[in-house]
């Protein structure tokens, strides 16, 4: 464990918490794509399969991450299709996610480090997880503007996988480990980020609200 | 450079 990989899973944390106060406190899942959180859910659960398949008997602190993730995201797909589904934005959360998970699962079917179910299915969490934040961005580009706790939690969410580029390079350096497929669909997953990073550094920090066009 | 068989990351 090094301070980027420490911190990147803190910010990580700190976006499901950020998201699910939003929509606790608010009681609204305004502005906050459904298909992302979606995607997202999907990604934990075929990520930490392992979980389900050997019973977890050592209850580690990355055991208890993985079933944090798994909870914490299924909890916020009920609270926005269930709990709170009145103020979910169907019309303007439209973007097709099987536009996303199909070519994932067949890329990870293409490109994979071994032919086996857990390896294929922890590939296809991986690519998924790279493109899976889409939605929620062009949901904004939809509406035109992002209530500022959900540009909070957007910036946490980008930054967790920015700080694992740093972890991959450390790693790199002095462990000389490497995982391609990861270190690759992170550095895609983040450049999706750049736009809004831009946009959070110039206006949120300012107190201004992000209105797109920008 | 060793390839991680076994994911370590989160």
């Amino acid at each position: 464990m090094n301070i980027f990989r420490l911190f990147g899973d803190l910010s990580h944390l700190a976006a499901i918490a950020i998201l699910l106060l939003k929509i606790w406190k608010t009681r609204s899942c305004a502005g906050v794509s459904g298909k992302t959180q979606l995607l997202f859910a999907v990604c934990f659960i075929t990520r930490y399969i392992d979980l389900f398949l050997h019973f977890v008997s050592l209850y580690n602190t990355e055991k208890v991450m993985k079933l944090i993730y798994i909870s914490a995201s299924v909890f916020t797909c009920y609270l926005i299709f269930f709990k709170f589904k009145a103020t979910y934005d169907g019309n303007h959360d439209s973007m097709r996610a099987e536009f996303l998970i199909v070519p994932a699962a067949g890329l990870a079917c293409l490109i994979n480090t071994k032919f086996d179910a857990i390896e294929i299915l922890w590939t296809f969490s991986i690519y998924l997880e790279a493109v899976a934040i889409l939605p929620q961005l062009f949901l904004i580009s939809k509406t035109g503007e992002a209530e500022t706790i959900t540009s909070h939690y957007l910036f946490a969410q980008g930054s967790y996988r920015a700080l694992y580029i740093l972890n991959w390079i450390y790693r790199y350096h002095y462990e000389s480990h490497v995982d391609t497929i990861a270190i690759v669909a992170g550095v895609v997953q983040t450049i999706l980020y750049c736009d809004f990073f831009y946009l959070y550094i110039t206006k949120v920090v300012k107190g201004q609200k992000i209105v797109l066009p920008a | 450079s060793n390839k991680s068989l076994a994911h370590d990351e989160l």
